[in-house]
Parts: C-alpha cells; sequence; structure tokens
C-alpha cells in the first residue's frame, strides 16, 4: 500500500477526483495553500496497492499536466470617460502538480 | 515514532479526539473532503510511539465502528395539501475509519 | 526526498513560511486544529532533499521556538460601575513546533 499525496490547482481538482472514481481509485481532497503565491490550491491524499502507483501518476499527468490555456479576461474595464475595449485573448500557463508517494505500513479499514 | 493517518466521519472526530486524549494520545485534526460522495469528513495525524500504534488502532476501531443507527428523519415532509405524516425511524449504516501508518524517520518538538 | 510535516501555531505561519521561501524551499500549507486545545493550528508540508532536512528543521527551530512573550491584553475591561483598570503587561509562551520527517519514495512534478 502506498500514500499519494499531491498538491494540485483548485481548478483541476474536479476532474482528477472524477478521473480517480472512475478508474476505481479512492482518495481524500484537503484545502491547502501555497506557500510561495499564497493561493489557495488543492491536496489530494491517494491511498493505492503499490503496483497501481503507476497509473494513478499516469492519471494525474493527464489531469493536470501544464498546459498553455487561452483566457479573455471576463470584465472589459472601462475608462472613466465610459468608452470601452474589447477584451484580448491571452495565453497564461496553468495545471501542474506536485506528488509525494509515501510507504505505508499498514492499512486498515474499520 | 509513527505517524497514524485516519480518515473518519465527522461526526465521529470528537468522541475519536477525547478517547485519544483520554488515552494520552496527541492528534492534530484536519477537515476533509470524500472524494466520492463529495461529503465533507476529517483526517486526523496522531504521532505516537511504534508500540503504542495497536492501541491507536483500537481506540479508532471502537469508536468508529461501522454500526447500524437508527435515525428519524427531521423534518416529516408535509404534502402540498396541507397532511403531514408521521416520520418512521430508518436504519442507517454510520462510522467507517480509513487508516494509513507511516514510519516517521525523525521526530522533533521545537 | 523527504516530506517534513510541521503543525505550529497559526501566528508563526507567515514567519516560517517567508523564512523557507527565502532559503529556497517550497512549502503548503493546510489550516488545521489541535487534537487537546480544540484551537486552530497550522499543518505545513515541505518537501525537500534528504541533505536539506537539517537546514529546514533550523529554520523550523528559529521561527517556532517555544519563547516568553508579554502581551498586554487589549481591552480594559470596565467593571459595571464605570471605573476601569490600567491593563497590566503578562508574561505568556508561545511558539512550539511538532515536527514529523517522512521519507518520499517517489517524487513527480508533473
Ligand atoms: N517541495 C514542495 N513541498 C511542498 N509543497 C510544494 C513543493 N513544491 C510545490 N509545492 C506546492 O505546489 C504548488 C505549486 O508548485 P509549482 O512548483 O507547480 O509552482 C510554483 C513555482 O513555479 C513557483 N515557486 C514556488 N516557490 C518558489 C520560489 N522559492 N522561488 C521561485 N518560484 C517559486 O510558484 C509556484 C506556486 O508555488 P506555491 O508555493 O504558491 O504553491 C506550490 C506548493 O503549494
Ligand atoms: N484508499 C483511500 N485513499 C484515500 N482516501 C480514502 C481511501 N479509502 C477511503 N478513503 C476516504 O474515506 C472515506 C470513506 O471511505 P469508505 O470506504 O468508508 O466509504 C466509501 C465507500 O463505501 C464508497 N466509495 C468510495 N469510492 C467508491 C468507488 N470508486 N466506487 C464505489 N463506492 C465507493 O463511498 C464511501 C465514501 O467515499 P468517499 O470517497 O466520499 O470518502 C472516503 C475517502 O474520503
Ligand atoms: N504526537 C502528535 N501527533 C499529532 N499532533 C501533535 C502531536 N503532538 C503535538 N501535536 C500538535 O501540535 C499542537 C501543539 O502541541 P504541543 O505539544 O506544542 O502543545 C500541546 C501540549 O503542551 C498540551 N497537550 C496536548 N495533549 C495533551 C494531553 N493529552 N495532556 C496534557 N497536555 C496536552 O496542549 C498543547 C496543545 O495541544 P493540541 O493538541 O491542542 O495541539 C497540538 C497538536 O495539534
Amino acid at each position: 500500500m502506498k500514500l499519494v499525496v499531491a498538491v494540485l490547482q483548485d481548478k483541476d481538482a474536479p476532474d482528477l477526483l472524477q478521473a480517480l472514481v472512475d478508474s476505481g481509485y479512492r482518495a481524500t481532497k484537503l484545502s491547502s495553500t501555497g506557500g510561495f503565491l499564497r493561493e489557495g490550491n488543492t491536496t489530494l491524499l491517494v491511498g493505492c496497492e503499490s503496483g497501481a502507483v503507476g497509473e494513478v501518476l499516469d492519471i494525474v499527468k493527464k489531469v493536470c499536466r501544464t498546459r498553455e490555456q487561452t483566457v479573455t479576461p471576463l470584465t472589459p474595464i472601462s475608462g472613466s470617460t465610459g468608452e470601452s475595449y474589447v477584451p484580448y485573448p491571452v495565453e497564461v500557463t496553468v495545471g501542474g502538480a506536485t506528488v509525494f508517494v509515501l510507504d505505508v505500513e499498514r492499512f486498515v479499514q474499520v
């Protein structure tokens, strides 16, 4: 048994939980905060058989891989004179996950 | 030194904390969410001597064991005609805990 | 790779995070609760190279060491007759941290 501890962005958490559950894995979600940016993020605990760690990591990689995303700023900022401008799409980098795999000496379900 | 990581239902958390403290064990509580039901639950961290893991697990088993509980639904649902019905007691399964025991290489209190 | 799990007082968390980031360490903060006092505290996860554990522990010791602090109660309690008294400074013990160092079998950044 291993305990996979994964820190990821909040926006990837629902998809990752769904993908893990769909593959029959169990997970527990903790709300966390990044030490550098001080932004909210998500820490997942996934207990799985040793032989399944590879597949769990593949699922994390697929859902959380760092990628470029085009976002269009939601609110065009209108200047004080009332004129507004058309928001241009902007490319930002999202995703990413930091994963620690710990050995579990004993696993018990009561 | 071992670190016992236990995921349990919110309603068992106060009793489990009390039972651990009464036996002289120290614990830290984290709020968490289940990956499947997406309901709030509790994750406890209990650092204890290797030889005490058995007793900590016994306390967890005693407080969190899966059991049938008779609950009477709180709000009788009154139909649109204004008539209401007597809520019947219902048996539901509660409790349960998922526990991971991790080895601690070094323990320091500052 | 090791995972340092440190439980500390909320008031030391910002300074400790800053000190770790300044030294190039990465950290994730979880909100937690003490099992005995039931007060809010902070649990930090710091993944670092094995050879760096000593320095991370030194930083935790420096920021979180148990110390006497003089506090002056904020609100002078005025009696029902309207008379109030000058709050005297009081010495309280603050700080402290409980730290578990866990071995990381595998570390992956996606
Ligand atoms: N070794 C480790 N131990 C424990 N938790 C870890 C960790 N490595 C990463 N994390 C967690 O993962 C989040 C994202 O890290 P990432 O490296 O993708 O993305 C990081 C990284 O690109 C950058 N960053 C972090 N620390 C930095 C530093 N000291 N100097 C420069 N850039 C830093 O800022 C992003 C956000 O960092 P933030 O701390 O807010 O949030 C981090 C932190 O919560
Ligand atoms: N290996 C593991 N790694 C990390 N955390 C773990 C874990 N096993 C259990 N947990 C945690 O413990 C909670 C209760 O699990 P339990 O197995 O008693 O009770 C579970 C189980 O009876 C059922 N369940 C969970 N996943 C399922 C799935 N993929 N298919 C069918 N039933 C599932 O739903 C209940 C609630 O699950 P939920 O995920 O909301 O909440 C889970 C989760 O937070
Ligand atoms: N082995 C362990 N495993 C997991 N978490 C641990 C731990 N040892 C300490 N902690 C965490 O660190 C916090 C501070 O512990 P500390 O020993 O400095 O300071 C403790 C200690 O001086 C005292 N205390 C705790 N448990 C006690 C007990 N059973 N009997 C007497 N005093 C206790 O009350 C203070 C606050 O305790 P609280 O539980 O509220 O909060 C604890 C708890 O969240």
